[in-house]
């Protein structure tokens, strides 16, 4: 499950980076 | 949702966009916006954190699909005046009740929360020197203006 964790946690921060950079491209 | 205890550093900055919600909007989304980037630099790998971080930016992008009409939302040098025109009426204000010794909770508050307002320029980039020196002040004025009035003193 340690691993299975991290991975779904540095999936969701990616998740959060792109979206943030998406949000400010658009400005 | 409650702020988990390591984004405590933006909860100001929050606090103030909620105080904005409905008075300035654009206020509010610039301050939700400096609060999920220096959130996701101060911790976005602890659960509850991310967790945080997902629904401000869902408010975030929410806000944004709203307010698509304003250029201050959608050219990024409109929004940097805006801001800072605001800032700078919060500062001059506080100034104005400080030099005619009107000290009261308002003018302290002006003067707090034009300091925050210029932590969120930042996200246009690097502060004037000018406006650096115009938070270190109106950061220190008010917390000296507070003490002051907290235990009975006069300021000078």
């Amino acid at each position: 499950t340690g691993s299975v964790g991290t991975s779904v946690a540095s999936a969701e921060q990616d998740e959060l980076s792109n979206r943030l950079a998406k949000l400010r491209d658009q400005m | 949702m409650a702020l988990p205890a390591q984004l405590r550093p933006i909860q100001h900055h929050l606090r103030t966009a909620q105080e904005h919600e409905a008075r300035d909007p654009v206020v509010a989304y610039y301050c939700r916006l400096y609060a999920m980037q220096s959130g996701m630099k101060l911790d976005s790998k602890t659960p509850e954190c991310r967790k945080f971080l997902i629904k401000l930016m869902d408010q975030l992008e929410s806000m944004k699909k709203e307010m698509s009409d304003h250029d201050s939302i959608t050219q990024e040098v409109v929004g940097n005046a805006h801001i800072e025109n605001y800032a700078l009426k919060m500062f001059i204000y506080a100034d104005n009740e400080d030099r005619g010794g009107r000290f009261h909770k308002n003018m302290i508050k002006s003067f707090y929360t034009s300091s925050l307002l210029l932590d969120v320029l930042c996200v246009f980039g690097e502060l004037s020197e000018e406006n650096i020196q115009h938070r270190k002040y109106a950061r220190w004025k008010a917390t000296y203006i507070h003490n002051c009035l907290k235990s009975g003193e006069t300021p000078q």
